[in-house]
């Protein structure tokens, strides 16, 4: 389809721009209120002093995310997207004007809460992470192996409540690898931070 | 935009066509691993005496919702969208040509795991209802206005979790009657089936 060979052009001068800068960028994909906002924070808390950090954060509507990060002293740029269930290369393209790309070091860039489309409209990352949690149940994997093919890091979240929902977070782990036997799985509770220096390191930061 | 004039077409001929055989529908909208399945399950349960049940279940890929609803001995179609986020009315028109309208009075539809997509797709149901989980934070509300806006009854599901979560469930429902004051709002555990009839009262069943 046009559109997606549209978006991978764009993608691919994004990531150019953001090479020239010198800046390593990740994108955070995941469903719905499954932790990204959360693992970002818990991110930007351990790595802040390492680099300087940019945020760009997209939702139908809100600047909910982008004023929990900016209070860590990141810069940000909120995409509201109105309809759209997930960010493409140009409005990420967009953003970046909107960001001192001298300034930076590290970029942060949270989709919307979708486990479907973000897959197909790549932004133009170095790495791409795919955030779910427990709670959603055990078959969020096996039901949606495309954006687990499209990620390098997938982060299982939430485990603090694994007990309470009966969910054996191993085999969503097996779920994962068999999709894409070359992804990095990281258990986490971004509550606390348990996890976090796991994701840093699969992540290369 | 003529895809969504064209869905609207096909959506009331749906309606017509159930209605001519007089059967009730209700689609289930709402957040991956809300508890969309389980909310079937627990109507149907309770209603299969009262009424002759047929589910069509909406998922990328598996029949795992299908299959878990064909147990309680209500005549089932899976549909796989492959890529696609949402069911529209093409796919639910395709659907209800596998179904036998002579043999229902009831009719269950469960869309794609989405908060998103789904609300602008209407396949012709007479009710719809979106259903969220506790366990996706305090936001999920605010953030998806339309799907609230379009549904009929908004289920806030998991809520023997809101305290693990820190959840003020008060809080959400004053969110969705914000958005939609028409809008039920029922609060339920589908695990143990809490606040299930409400949802059966609220649907006129
Ligand atoms: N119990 C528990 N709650 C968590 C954990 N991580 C995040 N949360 C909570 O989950 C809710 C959603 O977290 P967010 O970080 O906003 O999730 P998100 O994926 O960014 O959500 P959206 O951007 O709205 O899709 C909040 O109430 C968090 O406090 C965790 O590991 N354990
Ligand atoms: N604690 C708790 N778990 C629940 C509740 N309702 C459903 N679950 C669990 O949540 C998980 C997902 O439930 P499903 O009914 O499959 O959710 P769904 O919305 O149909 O999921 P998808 O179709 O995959 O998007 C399962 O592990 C359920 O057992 C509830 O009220 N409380
Ligand atoms: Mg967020
Ligand atoms: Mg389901
Ligand atoms: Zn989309
Ligand atoms: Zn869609």
């Amino acid at each position: 389809e046009n559109l997606l060979k549209m978006n991978e052009e764009l993608a691919s001068k994004n990531r150019e721009l953001l090479k020239k800068h010198g800046i390593k960028s990740v994108e955070i994909m995941g469903s719905i209120g499954s932790g990204k906002t959360s693992l970002i924070a818990e991110m930007v808390k351990r790595l802040k002093e390492k680099y300087r950090i940019g945020f760009i954060a997209g939702d139908l509507t809100t600047t909910i995310d982008s004023d929990r990060i900016s209070k860590n002293g990141v810069d940000v740029v909120q995409i509201n997207t109105g309809k759209e269930c997930h960010l493409d290369a140009n409005l990420v393209m967009k953003a970046l004007e909107r960001l001192d790309l001298e300034a930076l070091d590290l970029l942060f860039i949270e989709n919307v809460g979708n486990l479907i489309c973000p897959a197909e409209f790549r932004l133009g990352s170095e790495k791409r992470v795919v955030v779910v949690s427990i709670t959603e149940g055990p078959f969020m994997v096996v039901k949606h192996p495309f954006i687990f093919m499209e990620a390098d890091v997938a982060v299982i979240n939430k485990i603090d409540l694994a007990e309470a929902m009966g969910i054996e977070v191993s085999k969503l782990e097996k779920d994962a690898l068999t999709i894409n036997p070359r992804i990095k799985v990281v258990k986490t509770n971004c509550r606390t931070g348990g996890g976090i220096p796991k994701v840093i390191e699969a992540l290369g930061l």
